[in-house]
């Protein structure tokens, strides 16, 4: 299993964390704040078995958008993914 | 060294935390939201050395209940833990 | 790459970010609260390439402070830090 700490803007959340949903995904969502903008953002918590990974990357893709923000439109972009071996999951 | 990412239902964190306060474990939390059913829930860090382990399970199985949530009465479990190695810990 | 998930006081926050920033390194902030003084703090994502590993730590030894705090003078160290393995990274 692995997971999916996943930075995302915050007006790509819903349609994200619905087409995770329909595919029997699990999400959790924690509010953030980007270092450099200082403005919010979304962090995900995505836990994935490793045989889906590429599904759930696509649906990524597919809902994040890369977009100018701020007045001096920097780039940002749609998602930045970091992906952690997890050693051990439990639901208890 | 271990990070547990602790996934709990709000009502059982300040039991959680006061059993793993009494047994000189440290913790961080982190205010979330889970993706199915939208509603508020807890993120815990909780760093762990590895001889320690199985007693903050035990902890988490005895404070975090499952219950039914929400107008459907979806079942969610008690506590969600992602298990993940940590390479290097350091108190600066 | 490594993930740091560093924990640091909140007077602290804006000194660390900007000497972050002002060496290119990327960071994104999650407001967070410590289990044993139930205080706020602030919890950093900092995704750091190996190699300059040893100039983010600088740059957090040298902007976060230990303090006294709470009513008993609890000491807290300037940042605790949990260095973990980035197995894949994209910036979608
Ligand atoms: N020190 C710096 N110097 C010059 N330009 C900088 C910079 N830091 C960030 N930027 C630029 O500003 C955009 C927004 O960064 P922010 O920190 O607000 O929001 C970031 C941050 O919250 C997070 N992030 C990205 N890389 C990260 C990393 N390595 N570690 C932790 N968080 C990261 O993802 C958000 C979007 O990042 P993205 O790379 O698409 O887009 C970034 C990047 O294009
Ligand atoms: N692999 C994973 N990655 C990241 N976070 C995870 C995770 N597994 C669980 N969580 C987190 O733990 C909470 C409780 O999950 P649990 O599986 O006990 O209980 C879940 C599960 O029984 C059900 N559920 C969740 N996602 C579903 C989906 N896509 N389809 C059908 N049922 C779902 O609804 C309950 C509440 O879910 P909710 O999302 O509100 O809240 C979730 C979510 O915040
Ligand atoms: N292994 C770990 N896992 C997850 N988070 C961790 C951690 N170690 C430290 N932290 C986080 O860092 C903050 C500062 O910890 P520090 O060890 O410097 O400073 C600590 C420590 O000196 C003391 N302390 C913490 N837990 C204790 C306990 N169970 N018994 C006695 N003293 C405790 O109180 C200070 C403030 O603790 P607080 O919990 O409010 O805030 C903690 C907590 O949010």
């Amino acid at each position: 299993m692995k997971l999916l700490i996943t930075i995302v803007q915050d007006q790509d959340v819903p349609a994200l964390i619905e087409a995770l949903m329909e595919h029997d995904f699990r999400a959790t969502k924690l509010a953030s704040t980007g270092g450099f903008l200082r403005a919010g953002n979304t962090t995900l918590l995505i836990g994935v078995e490793d045989g889906r990974l590429e599904l759930v990357q696509n649906l990524i893709k597919k809902t994040c958008k890369g977009r100018q923000q701020g007045d001096s439109h920097v780039s940002v972009g749609g998602a930045t993914v970091f992906s952690v071996n997890v050693e051990r999951f439990e639901r208890i």
